[in-house]
């Protein structure tokens, strides 16, 4: 699912 | 982190002050779109709003820091400091073309419907067509500096390598985000004829002139 997605780039 | 999201961070880093120092450098911003510029800003205001919530490393706070002041600070000496210099009358493209249907797509298609994670992705879709006022005004002049030219190689590189980050990130991690692909993909494409007149005019040192 999308909620193991990082959100770590700039 | 990867070595082509390493090297796209560097390559946008790289961008943003080859463009600070030309308009600084040579005081003036005659063929650079404002508009472009304003919609970066807007682009790193609505992404960096997490720099308040979550800390991720200081590579990463202090990159987007740098991104957003630099955003900031290039309207700036567009608008206000080196105002006379601002071709106005050739940076003619409708911003509201794009922030509004960006905005509305990103209420639409989203992966959750919270405030950061629609502005997160209302950033990433008007990042993908942020330049075109700017390939536009290029189109309208005919012709670019090739300092400009090496602004723009570098800018549309960095999503390009991007795209490299998320293949490798799909096998290395198995993961992967559609949005921020299909908005690279975008992007990336919108630099194309660009890419190839920088490849086969600039590189041989003639100025790059669109064919008329």
């Amino acid at each position: 699912s999308y909620k193991n997605v990082p959100k770590d780039e700039l | 982190m990867n070595i082509f999201r390493l090297l796209g961070d560097l390559s946008h880093l790289l961008a943003i002050i080859v463009l600070l120092l030309k308009i600084w450098k040579t005081r003036s911003c005659a063929g650079i779109s404002g508009k472009s510029q304003i919609l970066f800003a807007i682009v790193y205001t609505s992404r960096y709003l997490d720099l308040v919530t979550t800390y991720i490393s200081a590579y990463n706070t202090f990159m987007k820091l740098i991104f957003v002041v630099a955003a900031y600070a290039t309207v700036y000496l567009m608008y206000i400091k080196f105002k006379a210099t601002y071709d106005h009358n050739h940076d003619t493209f409708r911003m509201e073309f794009l922030v509004i249907p960006s905005l509305i797509l990103a209420l639409l298609i989203n992966h959750e419907l919270t405030v950061l994670e629609v502005l997160w992705t209302f950033s990433i879709y008007l990042e993908s067509v942020a330049i075109l006022p700017q390939l536009f005004l290029v189109s309208k002049t005919g012709e670019a500096e090739s300092i400009t030219s090496h602004y723009l190689f570098a800018l549309g590189s960095y999503r390009g390598l991007y795209l490299l980050n998320w293949v490798y990130r799909y096998y290395a991690e198995d993961h992967y985000d559609l949005i921020a692909i299909v908005a690279g993909l975008v992007q990336t494409v919108l630099y194309c004829d660009f890419f190839y007149l920088y490849i086969t005019k600039v590189l041989k040192g003639k100025k790059l002139q669109l064919p008329a």
